[in-house]
């Protein structure tokens, strides 16, 4: 782990001391390799390696932590401010109903996480209302049907469509019949190099006003992550991040990355493939996995 | 960076960065560039143009086991059982199902297997996908036995004497054990349908995977004994770099890339295309 690593480097440091230019060095390269293992974006991570050196140097030796232990608690100080400091629990709109959007890259767990957010808004008394706005995957709106039933929610499903801001349209018309005060809409993966995908997902948007657009990101996405987000923010302009697949053993580094880049927070981690398994954002927890 | 004249440190800097930015991650980076500067000093890369071409050869040469992807000359006992395993997402049904359409276009009778009985609409997903491969499917019951499914499905093409039988599997993280043990079962239970089967596994590894992936191939492969992996979504911005790290350690041929969502959107995996393309 890259506490024991840096306890290694200090071992030579003793007493009384300050933590220098010669042991930092190394420190920093420890440092660096296991964000990028993480797969922090590098440019993000040549930023944080820097700060982390300008903070530890000319620090003294504090009596309570060893040298290598007050490294690390820079490094965690510094990662979990860099996460946490952005987050804020949802909010509904002052007029129903509240609409989510759900966008992101093929296959990084959209409709699974729609289907979680129903039912996390339904455990929060509210009635949602599931909308299956995949026009295009093969079975992808009998999957959000399906999902729906087993959280006794009603899904908007319009098998015939090949446009999908109609359905968002009839969604709109159909909420009071279930007296829906929340929309979740489930929307096809695409590339973020798509022009024409990015402009109907433009359009999407503009025709239901989502308050929240949340980009939903797999934990194990490399280093095109902060490009993805970059392009899709300009798109639709994103309110925060589902980062999928955390139950696994990605480090999440796309989870930094993002925040450090584009300045939206992680609203929720995926941790599993049943619908009760979306979690509130930990910062501290998300430092104690990048730190591996 | 193959623009510099001189190979300097700025020059190496600026390869580190590329390689990484291509998810080959920071020590296989490293190892290039340890080449790099091997083969500068032997003087068989030089700078410019030079230097392009030469940390090309570097990556083919670690790719070389990669390359035995001779997809047409995968051996062909009859009927041949296929495996498709993988993480969550990553796009094994939708490649089996071009892969049925592939072999649909070279002649024979493939059975496509639908053998996902976990997630929702699975099974529903890869009948429409046989649909468009113009293939035989069989269809397991959402909450079955998966391993029974399969198990029936090489019987049925045994009796049918088809050529080819390629088995859908539940996507599954690979650090969840029980899942794991239930793909150990399918393979045991194809081996009783059939001696040697399953008689491949690819694993389906998703370009845009950072380091990751390597942890993927490595369960996998000691869980099952891969016999070949599948790069898809390579029509999106990540590079795939990290099949270059997995090279590194495993000898598995990549069969096929996946480059759409089309049934058409498969290409067999060309070890010079793909170092080229890392640079682009
Ligand atoms: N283990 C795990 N699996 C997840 C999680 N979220 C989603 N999945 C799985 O990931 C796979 C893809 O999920 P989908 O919801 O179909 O992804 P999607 O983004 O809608 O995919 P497209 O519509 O094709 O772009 C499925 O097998 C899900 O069960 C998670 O947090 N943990
Ligand atoms: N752009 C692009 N999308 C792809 C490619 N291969 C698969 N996809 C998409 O990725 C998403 C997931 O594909 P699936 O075939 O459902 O993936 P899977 O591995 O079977 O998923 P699970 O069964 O849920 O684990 C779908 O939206 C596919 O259309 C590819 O090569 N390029
Ligand atoms: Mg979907
Ligand atoms: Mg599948």
């Amino acid at each position: 782990s890259l506490s024991a690593k840096l306890d290694g480097i200090f071992s030579q440091l003793r007493g009384r001391g300050k933590l220098t230019e010669a042991n930092i060095k190394e420190a920093t390269r420890e440092i660096r390799l296991a964000l990028l293992e993480a797969d922090v974006n590098f440019q993000v991570v040549k930023g944080f390696v820097q700060r982390v050196r300008e903070q530890a140097l000319g620090q003294e030796v504090m009596r309570s932590l060893t040298p290598g232990q007050q490294v690390v608690k820079i490094v965690r100080d510094e990662l979990t401010t860099l996460m946490g400091s952005q987050h804020t629990p949802l909010t509904m709109a002052s007029q129903p109903p509240t609409t989510f959007l759900l966008v992101g890259l093929q296959g990084s767990g959209k409709t699974t996480s729609a289907a979680k957010l129903a039912r996390k808004l339904q455990d929060m008394g509210r009635r949602p209302l599931l909308v299956a706005a995949d026009v295009y995957r093969p079975a992808a709106m009998e999957q959000l049907r399906l999902l729906g039933e087993q959280i006794q929610t009603p899904v908007v499903v319009r098998q015939g469509s090949r446009d999908p801001v109609d359905i968002c349209r009839q969604a709109f018309e159909e909420a009071p019949q279930h007296q829906a005060d929340a929309i979740v809409i489930d929307t096809a993966g695409r590339l973020q190099i798509d022009e024409t995908l990015m402009q109907e997902l433009a359009e999407i948007k503009t025709a239901t006003n989502p308050r929240y657009t949340f980009l939903v990101v797999d934990a194990m996405t490399g280093q095109e992550a902060v490009n993805v987000a970059t392009a899709f923010n300009q798109a639709v302009s994103i309110e925060g991040v589902i980062l999928t697949k955390l139950d696994g053993d990605a480090r999440g580094g796309a989870a930094l990355s993002i925040q450090a880049v584009v300045g939206k927070p992680i609203q929720f981690v995926g941790v599993g493939e049943k619908l009760d398994a979306l979690e509130a954002f930990h910062p501290e927890r998300m430092a104690s996995r990048l730190l591996g | 960076v193959f623009s510099r004249k001189r190979l300097d440190i700025d020059t190496l800097e600026e390869l580190e960065e590329a390689l990484i930015l291509a998810d080959l991650g920071a020590r296989t980076a490293d190892k290039v560039l340890q080449e790099v500067n091997v083969r500068v000093k032997n003087r068989t890369i030089e700078a410019g143009d030079g230097l392009r071409d030469g940390v090309i050869d570097i990556l083919r040469d670690i790719m070389t086991g990669a390359m035995l992807s001779a997809a047409e000359t995968i051996a062909q006992p009859r009927p041949w059982v296929l495996m498709m395993v993988g993480v969550n997402g990553v796009g094994k049904t939708t490649t089996l199902g071009k892969l049925a359409h592939h072999f649909h276009q070279q002649g024979g009778k493939s059975l496509l297997v639908a053998a996902d009985t976990f997630r929702a609409a699975a099974i529903e997903q890869a009948a429409i996908w046989s649909e468009r491969a113009g293939v035989d499917v069989i269809k397991g019951q959402p909450g079955g036995d998966a391993a029974a499914v399969a198990f029936d499905a090489v019987q049925a093409a045994c009796a049918r004497r088809m050529d080819r039988v390629l088995i859908d599997t539940a996507g599954r993280l690979h650090t969840k054990a029980p899942l794991m043990e239930e793909l150990k079962k399918m393979q045991r239970v194809l081996g009783r349908a059939l001696p040697d089967a399953p008689h491949d596994i690819w694993l389906v590894l998703d370009a845009t995977t950072g380091q990751n992936g390597l942890a993927q191939v490595r369960q996998f492969h000691e869980s099952l004994g891969l016999t070949g992996l599948v790069l898809t979504k390579l029509d999106g911005t990540s590079k795939g770099g990290i099949v270059i790290n997995v090279a590194q350690e495993f000898q598995l041929p990549i069969r096929y890339i996946g480059v759409g969502e089309g049934v058409d959107d498969l290409r067999p995996f060309d070890v010079a295309e793909f170092t080229a393309a890392l640079f682009d």
